[in-house]
């Protein structure tokens, strides 16, 4: 499903060059549920942001599902980001001036195939905010939510479209344990009984161990692949 | 040090009333290292908010110092939070066109009591931004950086005016365990070294177990208080 051959992602700094992807090879199998592990500043938002087609490379390639993506133009990118890609950002990435309701609503807006109703909309809004346990926080805006609530408002907009393909970046950092556990019990679920690939950055061993496979990053680079043990 | 009693808050939302606050007590020695625990949306933040003078309560008393601080003006209450307060936020809100350097200058900037000339501010802004391992990172603005390494300045920034008392809110929520556990043992430091008050609301077992004292909140109320056992 996912091909990524020699990625490196560079920024210029005045005289100084920083590195935040220096060469990674990735493969990645439809329905695969892997966690992207290493320490901050390692690579690891830097490598989802390419992989979610949401950044370019400043080098190497990148098929998604046999397609070369560097090769699809701008609609096409945004119709595979719409109904494809599911993406849990870092910093959640919400509009604050709109209700959670109104947030995790804006992916059915923007779907161009198989359009849905606004009705069928919020009813489906609805059903994934209480999937994640805010039910009674739909209609607060995200200053009026705590920070483990907008992230969770954040996973159920990356959830709405049933994408195929979920790339969650750190979605238990703000989470107690409980909430967690019932987080990580989605995702597994979404894997296992749903068949989508799911990609996790995660800091908590806990959330790693639930994963079948665990890429590591250091310094911009894949340097530990539990699949490649198997083989 | 911190007094706080029957202390409320509410919000109004249409016809609903959300009590984040529901009634708290608790009283904070000078020198403690404590933990407030919680699940998402039992109140942490909210309790942090009103401990760290940046809000008001809807009912109850807080006195700091002794001082009710209710009864504070504005320029007093912005010198105890700059001189006596550092606060580390779930959301960091670091400002995101000045670079990390100049976000932790800041509350020097901001110092009326014994101010320090600008080679100064830089100079004592380096070694905190230096401790918490970004001395490579120092000219990057927030976009530039990491999660994690803009939780990293946040604390950082927290930690510049030497505070008396230190608020941090899940100051290791974007980190992994090495680097949470680096930023724990400086918590811990200015804790049994500098004597400094150190309140960490945290969703991470070991970093409350490394305090003297946990707090638990459910529902805006203390539920658990492990002092309350040894007396
Ligand atoms: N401005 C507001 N208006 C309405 N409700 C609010 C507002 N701010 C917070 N709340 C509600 O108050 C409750 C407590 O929020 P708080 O941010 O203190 O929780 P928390 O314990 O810090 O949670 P987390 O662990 O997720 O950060 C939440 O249920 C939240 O939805
Ligand atoms: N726009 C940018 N300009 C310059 N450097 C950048 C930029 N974005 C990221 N970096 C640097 O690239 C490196 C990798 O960043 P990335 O966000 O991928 O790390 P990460 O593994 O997600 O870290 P964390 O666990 O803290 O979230 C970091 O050292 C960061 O400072
Ligand atoms: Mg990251
Ligand atoms: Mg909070």
């Amino acid at each position: 499903l996912v091909q990524a051959q020699a990625l490196t992602k560079t920024y210029r700094m005045g005289t100084e060059v920083v590195r935040a992807l220096d060469g990674v090879d990735l493969t990645i199998d439809k329905g695969e549920l892997i966690a992207i592990v290493g320490t901050s500043g390692s690579g690891k938002s830097t490598l989802m942001n390419l992989l979610g087609c949401l950044d370019t490379p400043s080098s190497g390639s990148y098929r998604l599902a046999g397609l070369p993506v560097d090769q699809l133009d701008d609609e096409q990118l945004a119709e595979v980001r719409n109904r494809h890609i599911g993406f849990v950002f870092q910093s959640f990435h919400l509009l604050p001036r709109q209700s959670a309701l109104d947030n995790v609503v804006l992916p059915l807006v923007y779907r161009r195939t198989d359009p849905l109703s606004p009705a069928e909309r919020k009813r489906r809004a609805r059903e994934v905010l209480e999937k994640v346990g805010l039910g009674d926080r739909m209609l607060h805006k995200p200053p009026e939510l705590s920070g483990g609530q907008r992230q969770r408002v954040a996973i159920a907009r990356a959830l709405v479209n049933d994408p195929a393909l979920l790339f969650a970046d750190e979605p238990t950092g703000n989470l107690d344990s409980k909430t967690s556990e019932e987080i990580l019990a989605l995702l597994v679920t979404l894997n296992r009984e749903h068949g989508r690939t799911v990609i996790v950055v995660t800091h908590e061993p806990d959330v790693a161990r639930r994963c079948d496979r665990t890429v590591q990053l250091k310094d911009g680079r894949v340097v530990h692949d539990t699949r490649a043990e198997r083989t």
